[in-house]
C-alpha cells in the first residue's frame, strides 16, 4: 500500500 | 501527473469556483446544500492534515490550501454573510448518517492503523457520499439554477476524471489504491442519475426539472 507521507493525489 | 489527473483537479477547481462565483454574483445560496459544504470542508481538514508532516510538491500544497481554504470561505458565505438566503427547510439531511458509518468504516477497513491513516480513509469515504445532502436538497426542490448544475457537474466530472487516472497508472506505473477506486467508483455511480440529467436538459439550454 501507499503511506500517506507518499499520497500526492487531492 | 498525467493529463486525467489534471483534468480532474482543474474541474474540481472550477466546481469550486463556480459555486463562490454563483453565491457572490446572486447574493445568495439558494439551492446550495449547507451540509454537503460543511462535508467537503470536513473531506479536505481531515484528508490534508499531512500538510504540516510532509511536503510532496509546490502544486500539491497548493492545492490543498486552496481546497481549504475555499470550503471554509464558502461555509462563511452560507451561514454568516448570505445567511438569509440559505434554504434551511430543504436541506434537511442528517449528515450524522454518514458521517457515522464513514468513520466506522474508516476504522475497519483502512491501509494502516494510524491516525492520518485513518483520517485519510475517512475522508475517501465521505468525499464519496457529501454530495448525497445536495442532491437530497435538488430533489426536494425538484429543481436547480443552471450555474448550480454546472457546478454539480464538474465536481461530478472530478472523481470520474481520477477514475481514469487511477486506470492510466495502474498501466504505467503499477500503481493502485483499492480504498481510493473503490470510494471513487461508488462517488461517481451517485452523480450518474444528475449527468443524464445535465446532458439531456441543461445542455440544451432547459432548466433542470425533475420530473413531478
Amino acid at each position: 500500500h501507499v503511506p500517506t507521507s507518499e499520497k500526492d493525489e487531492l | 501527473m498525467n493529463i486525467f489527473r489534471l483534468a480532474g483537479d482543474l474541474s474540481h477547481l472550477l466546481a469550486i469556483i463556480l459555486l463562490l462565483i454563483k453565491i457572490w454574483k446572486t447574493r445568495s445560496c439558494a439551492g446550495i446544500s449547507g451540509k454537503s459544504q460543511i462535508l467537503f470542508a470536513i473531506v479536505y481538514v481531515s484528508r490534508y492534515l499531512d500538510l504540516v508532516t510532509t511536503f510532496i510538491s509546490v502544486y500539491n500544497t497548493f492545492m490543498k490550501l486552496v481546497f481549504i481554504s475555499t470550503s471554509v470561505a464558502t461555509i462563511y458565505l452560507m451561514y454568516v454573510k448570505f445567511k438569509a438566503t440559505y434554504d434551511h427547510n430543504h436541506d434537511s439531511f442528517r449528515i450524522e448518517f454518514l458521517l457515522v458509518p464513514c468513520f466506522l468504516l474508516a476504522l475497519l477497513i483502512n491501509n494502516a492503523f494510524t491516525p492520518l491513516e485513518i483520517l485519510w480513509t475517512f475522508s475517501i469515504y465521505l468525499e464519496a457520499v457529501a454530495i448525497l445532502p445536495q442532491l437530497f436538497l435538488v430533489s426536494k426542490t425538484g429543481e436547480a439554477e443552471s450555474i448550480t448544475s454546472h457546478y454539480l457537474f464538474a465536481l461530478g466530472s472530478y472523481r470520474a476524471l481520477y477514475l481514469l487516472n487511477w486506470i492510466y497508472r495502474y498501466y504505467a506505473e503499477g500503481h493502485y489504491d483499492l480504498i481510493a477506486i473503490f470510494a471513487g467508483a461508488i462517488q461517481t455511480i451517485l452523480y450518474c442519475d444528475f449527468f443524464y440529467l445535465y446532458i439531456t436538459k441543461v445542455l440544451k439550454g432547459k432548466k433542470l426539472q425533475l420530473p413531478a
